[in-house]
């Protein structure tokens, strides 16, 4: 009798956990439709930039490139491995689809 | 020379989470382990 | 008894992807609190200074920052048409996004740390639908999940 009271609390749980589930998924995609709108809306996207001083206060490194390309651009990182003359070689490989990408160079000094 | 990379760890501009970036960062900072 | 254990386990599994997709919509209401607090304060600024900053000193979103030391030796191959970029460093490097450093400047007023003002709490509120409202009360109270 106890288990199979607790096979039906569990149903029960179940049952609202997936009303739960549901909620969550329906926000979700309402907040991403808003968000997607911001970014297209012409009024707010004029204003949707930060300036050199807002990245240099951000972050302590001296070099700082700030790359700015379209959504969708995919960015690659490979594992480094050893260079020829025994240095570590770190790269970054960018690919646009759909518009040029710009990099600033931001040199704190 | 570009690297023959064995993997790359790859991120998409407002299609990723900023997670992909912070895995990005640990394996760079671990060099590459 | 096996169905009880089979229910149990399938519990389990729906506890931890609403655990998870809340941290996501957690993540994308700071998304939006961050973008919106950063129109407003950039339209604010251009009002008052009644012009837009320098062009060469403006970094649109969306963006990612790579911050390296100044030692580091970069070296950067461009395609003709700029839709390629290949950069080599002879050093470490970190990368950020947009959303990253929109934190960084206090544009989700904290609430990603679980520290925000009563004042800055309202204001915040003010920037989300209604209904997501109770989950930036949650976060400003400390309980976002760091999952991701």
């Amino acid at each position: 009798q106890e288990v199979l009271e607790e096979v039906e609390l569990l149903k029960a749980n179940i049952a609202d956990l997936e009303i739960q589930e549901r909620e969550l998924n329906m926000q979700k995609a309402c907040l991403q439709q808003s968000i997607k709108h911001l970014n297209e809306d012409p009024s707010s996207c004029r204003y949707s930039y930060v300036t050199h001083e807002d990245i240099c206060d951000a972050f302590g490194g001296d070099t700082l490139l700030a790359v700015m390309a379209p959504s969708g651009t995919q960015l690659e990182v490979p594992v480094p491995e050893m260079g020829h003359n025994g240095q570590k070689k770190y790269q970054v490989n960018l690919r646009s689809h759909s518009a040029p990408i710009q990099v600033m160079l931001i040199n704190r000094e | 020379s570009s690297l023959t990379p064995s993997t790359a760890y790859t991120y998409k501009f407002t299609g990723s989470p900023s997670k992909e970036l912070s895995d990005i960062n640990q394996m760079i900072r671990q060099g590459g382990v | 008894a096996q169905e009880c254990q089979d229910l149990e386990a399938e519990r389990q599994r729906r506890l931890e992807r609403i655990k998870h997709k809340r941290s996501q919509l957690q993540e994308l209401i700071l998304q939006q609190i961050a973008f919106k607090n950063l129109v407003q304060r950039n339209r604010q600024a251009e009002q008052q200074n009644k012009r837009p900053p320098p062009a060469n000193t403006v970094i649109h979103l969306p963006f990612i920052i790579v911050n390296t030391s100044k030692r580091t030796v970069i070296d950067c191959s461009i395609s003709n048409d700029k839709f390629e970029y290949l950069f080599n460093f002879d050093n470490m490097f970190e990368i950020h996004d947009d959303v990253e450093v929109l934190k960084r400047m206090g544009m989700a007023f904290g609430l990603e740390l679980g520290r925000c003002s009563v004042e800055q709490l309202k204001i915040a509120k003010t920037l989300v639908p209604q209904a997501l409202q109770p989950y930036v009360t949650e976060m400003a109270q400390g309980a976002i999940n760091q999952l991701i």
